[in-house]
């Protein structure tokens, strides 16, 4: 393992304890897209199947295990916790994201490494996940202001994207069979999503004011 | 080895 997929998984972890920490400091989830949420939710479940048929390291094992409990809590807490579930924002939250499911699954039937069960699930997580995030940038831009927290996790996902992204690189040259196109085209896709975002977070740090983004 | 149907990336 590189240092950039270590630095990419460590991202991706704190993206996911900044969440964790706002719902459970602030008992809110203002500002968040459990649509968002519940596909991250679908993306590790139907990503780690592998879980039950191949062990790679204790390391992987164990980010799979919290990756998977920590977007089921977030999916359950958002649906079910009396205090949370009141500051959803349902009516911003309305990005139409069957069409993302139908989408991926169907590219995932065109396109993936084998036509086996299990191949065929690991390529529609891929592909989900590249699109998964779109429903929270609707619903960020839709209200305009981004607190504090909400835009660090929104960060903090984009840099774990970008450095897989670094990932690949250095394991194309370290190793020549490393080819995984799939999963590179969906990663590059799904760090192209971030741009604009990550254009107002640098202009709002380099301000020293708060994130906003245009209407 | 890595074989084609192992995914070692998270």
């Amino acid at each position: 393992m590189n240092i950039f997929r270590f630095l990419g998984d460590m991202t991706h972890l704190i993206s996911i304890l900044i969440l964790l920490l706002k719902i459970y400091a602030t008992k809110s989830c203002s500002g968040i897209s459990l649509k968002t949420q519940e596909l991250y939710a679908l993306v590790f479940l139907t990503r780690y199947l592998d879980l039950f048929t191949d062990f790679i390291s204790v390391y992987n094992t164990v980010m799979k295990l919290v990756f998977i409990a920590s977007s089921l809590a977030i999916v359950w807490c958002m649906r079910n916790h009396p205090l949370v579930r009141r500051s959803y924002d349902k009516q911003l939250d309305t990005f139409r994201h069957y069409f993302l499911l139908l989408a991926s699954f169907l590219l995932a039937l065109l396109l993936h490494e084998k036509f086996a069960f299990q191949e065929v699930l690991w390529a529609f997580s891929i592909y989900l996940e590249a699109v998964a995030i779109l429903p929270q940038l609707v619903l960020l831009q839709r209200s305009g202001n981004v607190d504090n927290l909400t835009g660090q996790y929104v960060f903090f996902l984009g840099a774990y994207r970008a450095l897989y992204i670094f990932n690949w690189i250095y394991r194309y040259f370290i190793d020549p069979h490393f080819t995984r196109w799939i999963a590179c085209v969906s990663g590059l896709v799904q760090t192209a999503l971030y741009a604009d975002f990550f254009y107002y977070y640098f202009i709002s740090w380099k301000n020293n004011a708060k994130l906003q983004l245009p209407a | 080895g890595e074989t084609n149907t192992t995914h070692d990336e998270l």
